[in-house]
């Protein structure tokens, strides 16, 4: 598979360190309604690097860091890390010859976030020439939200013409 | 370039062409240009339901109006598979008969492309061949937890 | 006028902040005025559901906020109960045990007004007192057909 | 029950006369995906006179007639009829003495809509009228449109006091 895994910490509602690890091409993510399933879809897009907060469901970046419950308190700092397998060299720019990537992002209360490739700091602009050209981005066809669904069709035709070329 | 975009433009809407009546039992859809011009022009759908006159969008109901649109996101993969695709309850709006019709084309495409999907209905979750339970027990701090086929078809109804 | 408004204004409120627990098992939830000059202050909604610590309803997840919505439109309701509700499947982000609660609520509520609703979910199927089942055996043309029970359940799901 | 039954002919995919009775106060509309459950609610929300046809999933107005499937012919004309018992006297205006309140519209292609009340031809603002102050409108709290029921909170605030006012 190539998502490996997912590592969140003081993302959302996921404050404790977890670990989910992805063994089959057809993985369900199940649970009630609030207990934090597509809290894990904002923490990818989060991590390959959508900078709007908006589009993470909320009002400014430190939201996405815990912000306590009635018996915890809020946290200082999130992070997500994404594995990626690449033995079949898809993820491109130099880092094709590693047969395993990591991608990471912290951030804390204060500040700006940090992004880490492989556990070496880089910028987000390194993350997202990775996974230029292939489909995949913060906001690309391959992630689809929770009610986004038919918003694909009912784009304006200029907005669906920038859906096709990122599949160019 | 405008070669490369009427490439891309063609090799999708030929795709989306085919699995439309797949998806549908039926019926016909497209990609259209809306102007001349192949380098600014902008891109609509036309869907017919099967036995329907309608190629508008703007009629279709609510569950026509997902399939349409899973239709066109999987024609985008054929082309471009990305590294995986990830899908948000896009079956809420479904009855059951085309919940199985959008499970079977997710099972064909998993051959090629790694899905992480969420769901409420026992149809789309039976497809799965990995369960990842999330839970609350304490409240408002969400934990992973193993669970089985009757476990989260019995999460997903509580 | 400002009296009749801030009359009004309190109603509502109250009646959502006695819904919002019964619909969610806990938690709290009220109206807020956005401005000191009543004649022209908007009003925003504060939701917290059971343990967790956020109030604004952006964080609200896609079932927690369509059972907030349902709880302030039964608060409207109470105090001014139109002819008739009209829900045209409401519980479509839900997941079973909140159909559950959404229909507790809206029997209860089935006392003093007359509810019409649509929805593809067993449970809140088996609520209905009348069934009216609409096909379209011939394609693109809808007939309405009498359906108890089981055919209704199978029709949803097909 | 307050709203009797609902004649629908010619209106969206609804060709042929058809006549839903209403006998509880727990009504529940079932049918596949596109087979028209909720055209019988744009049914209601127009006969009691929305007027924007952006609003009825259509782009003109003449759009709610029926245009034909691949077997049919496109008809000339559509007409909603919904009765209500009036016994309680809860709908107001001079038609308050009638047990019984039917309420109509007709459109045919080249032109206007007619209203109809009680058999009578009206205006638009009479059936308006009627319902004013009871809950019960076009764009009212009292129906909720497929996909629609989290706007309402997410509503702007000066949008969300004009849903309250109604309620006054
Ligand atoms: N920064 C934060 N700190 C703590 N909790 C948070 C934070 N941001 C969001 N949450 C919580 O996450 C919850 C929403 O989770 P999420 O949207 O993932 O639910 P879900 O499992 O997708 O539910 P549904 O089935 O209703 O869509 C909210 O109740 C919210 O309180
Ligand atoms: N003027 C018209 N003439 C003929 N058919 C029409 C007209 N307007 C809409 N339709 C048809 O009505 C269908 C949509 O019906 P509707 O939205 O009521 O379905 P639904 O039962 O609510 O389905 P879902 O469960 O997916 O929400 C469309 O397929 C469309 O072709
Ligand atoms: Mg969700
Ligand atoms: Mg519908």
């Amino acid at each position: 598979t190539p998502l490996k895994s997912i590592k969140l910490s003081g993302f959302k509602s996921f404050v404790d360190p977890t670990l989910i690890t992805l063994t089959s091409n057809l993985t369900a993510i199940v649970g009630p309604n609030g207990c934090g399933k597509s809290n894990v879809v904002d923490a990818i897009r989060w991590v390959i690097g959508e900078s709007s907060a908006k589009n993470l469901r909320a009002e400014s970046m430190a939201d996405v860091i815990f912000n306590g419950t009635t018996n915890r308190k809020p946290v200082g700092q999130a992070s997500i890390e994404l594995t990626f397998d690449n033995t079949d060299g898809r993820l491109s720019s130099e880092y094709a010859k590693y047969n395993e990537i990591s991608v990471r992002r912290i951030l804390q209360r204060d500040g700006q976030s940090q992004y880490f490739l492989n556990g070496t700091r880089c910028r987000r602009k390194d993350i997202l020439d990775i996974f230029l050209g292939t489909g995949l981005g913060p906001r690309s066809y391959s992630i689809i939200e929770q009610g986004m669904i038919s918003r694909i069709i009912e784009a304006k035709p200029e907005d669906l013409r920038v859906f096709l070329e990122e599949t160019a | 370039t405008r070669a490369k975009f009427k490439e891309t433009f063609d090799q999708v809407n030929q795709t989306f062409e085919a699995y439309f009546p797949k998806i549908f039992g039926g019926g016909q859809a497209c990609l259209e240009l809306t102007g001349d011009e192949l380098l600014d022009a902008g891109i609509s759908v036309k869907a017919q339901p099967p036995g329907k006159r309608n190629t508008s969008i703007h009629v279709l109901s609510g569950g026509e109006k997902a399939l349409t649109a899973i239709a066109l996101v999987f024609s985008l993969f054929q082309l471009n598979p990305a590294p995986f695709c990830i899908l948000d309850e896009v079956d809420a709006p479904l009855d059951d008969a085309n919940v199985g019709r959008y499970c079977n084309l997710v099972k064909a495409m998993s051959e090629k492309v790694q899905f992480l999907f969420i769901s409420h209905n026992k149809i789309a979750i039976e497809m799965a061949k990995q369960l990842c339970g999330v839970t609350m027990h304490e409240p408002g701090v969400s934990r992973m937890v193993a669970v089985d086929i009757d476990e989260a078809i019995a999460m997903a109804e509580s």
